[in-house]
């Protein structure tokens, strides 16, 4: 099972449209997916139509009341998709968590937890992906301490690349501390626009600096994409013939192909 | 003297270009501005060409360690435009703060100081624009007790826009709770590419429900913009025939108009 945080702490780079179409186009290839959204904003759950009310179960009850995660667990409209969603209460979460004993590793126990029954009741899990918050605090050190791989979006400007080294020295303080089985195993270039001399300088220099992790799958603009959050649907319900849908298609098929010849 | 927090909770919306340029734009017009930098991750004083080390003067120094504003202030490239920057250690700010007594007001009560020194040295403050980081934690809190406008950067896209109503709340309750003086003067709708039917959307919903404080003036994509922080420059010291030069500085030409008459 691969337990993957979608990261970077700099807003608006794409790590919500990530986890919501790369979810949906794994489990349209048949995989098993759970997506968790650890942002008090809730984007994710809102792209995925799932909008609850401050108090419903919810990522902030696992983390802050020991929740099952099952009891918090949503449906999605795409088949093999489930979601762990999120709502305003996990803005107090941060500041709840921070005196708390093993306040890094919360959410890794209950997914512990969580996979163990599935596996117990026969169900098959293969993909956990995380959409972290634009930060790195204790919701984001959760997500690097309950997956065993680190995908990093990195819009194709200036600023995501600046913010890089930071993340990877947080990666590495993670590796050292609390989860030496956590590897970085993607770089992925979103919102690329292949017209734009920054864009390609900027994934250029990506390619140079992470010539293994970079996915050779870029993520063009496409506003699509921008479109589909406001219907509450993933890319392949709004547009399954747009530019949007077919790279995150592809995406998907990269990371499964890799998984056989790995 | 205006006092304007630059704020939106929604990742990558152009809030610190926003901050760089107009500030930019208006020391170019005679005007004397102090930019602030309340985001740990540093993305305005890189822009402006101050990389600090951990430990050295900064926003955090004057949020946690009582430093006056007036020892921590960078000149910029820009006569006229002086920075508070912020460096790394910010990012525990929030939770250094949380324990501490008046914790909303610090920044200020900091700035309260630094403009009655200002006055008493002779020295003119016209605007002083608070970068916030993408969250409503107590950084963003601070900025908004500091300030007596609000200028809400909005992306022409879905989730810029969902946040909105959250962020109208918290804005209230500072008003109800901490800071009367309070008011949304500003909404600006940014990263505005015309030619997608998504774009003008937007803009038409946030003209609907903010007909007063929407600026006429829209910031057009550019890519001349996202090019600039690389060479740690402003717009028009990178660019300054550029489209993004021409918005910046018709917005600040708006700006002082509306001062003139009320
Ligand atoms: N490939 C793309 N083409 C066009 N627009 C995109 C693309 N990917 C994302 N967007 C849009 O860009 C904006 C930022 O994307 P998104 O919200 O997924 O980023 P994020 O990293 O999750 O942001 P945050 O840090 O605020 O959580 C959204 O309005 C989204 O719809
Ligand atoms: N008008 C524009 N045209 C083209 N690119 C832009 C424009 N405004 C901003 N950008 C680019 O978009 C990205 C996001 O902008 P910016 O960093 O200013 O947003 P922000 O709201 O401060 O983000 P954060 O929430 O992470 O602090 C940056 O790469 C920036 O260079
Ligand atoms: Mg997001
Ligand atoms: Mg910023």
């Amino acid at each position: 099972m691969r337990r993957i945080a979608i990261i970077n702490q700099k807003g608006g780079v794409g790590k919500t449209t990530t986890v919501a179409n790369l979810g949906a186009a794994l489990a349209r290839a048949g995989q098993r997916v759970l997506a968790i959204d650890l942002d008090p904003q809730a984007n994710l759950s809102l792209y995925l139509g799932v909008e609850l009310q401050p108090t419903e179960p919810s990522a902030y009850s696992v983390l802050c009341s020991g929740m099952p995660i099952s009891a918090a667990l949503r449906p999605t409209n795409t088949p093999g998709l489930e979601l762990l969603p999120s709502q305003i209460d996990l803005s107090g979460a941060e500041l709840e968590m921070a005196a708390t004993i093993g306040r890094e590793t919360i959410l890794r126990d209950s997914l512990d937890t969580w996979t163990k029954e599935q596996t117990q009741e026969g169900n098959r899990i293969d993909f956990i992906l995380i959409d972290c918050p634009p930060s790195l605090g204790l919701l984001s050190v959760n997500a690097l301490c309950a997956a065993n791989e680190v995908m990093v979006v990195a819009q194709t400007e200036f600023f995501a690349l600046q913010g890089l080294s930071r993340l990877l020295g947080i990666i590495e303080l993670v590796q050292a501390r609390l989860n030496p089985d956590l590897k970085l195993t993607g770089v992925l270039a979103s919102i690329y626009d292949a017209r734009l001399r920054l864009a390609r300088e900027v994934l250029g220099e990506l390619r140079r600096f992470f010539p293994a992790e970079t996915f050779q799958t870029t993520i063009g603009t496409n506003v699509r994409l921008a479109e589909s959050p406001s219907h509450a649907q993933t890319i392949f319900e709004y547009a399954p013939g747009s530019r949007g849908a077919r790279d995150y298609a592809a995406l998907a098929e990269e990371m499964l192909a890799g998984m056989e010849h790995p």
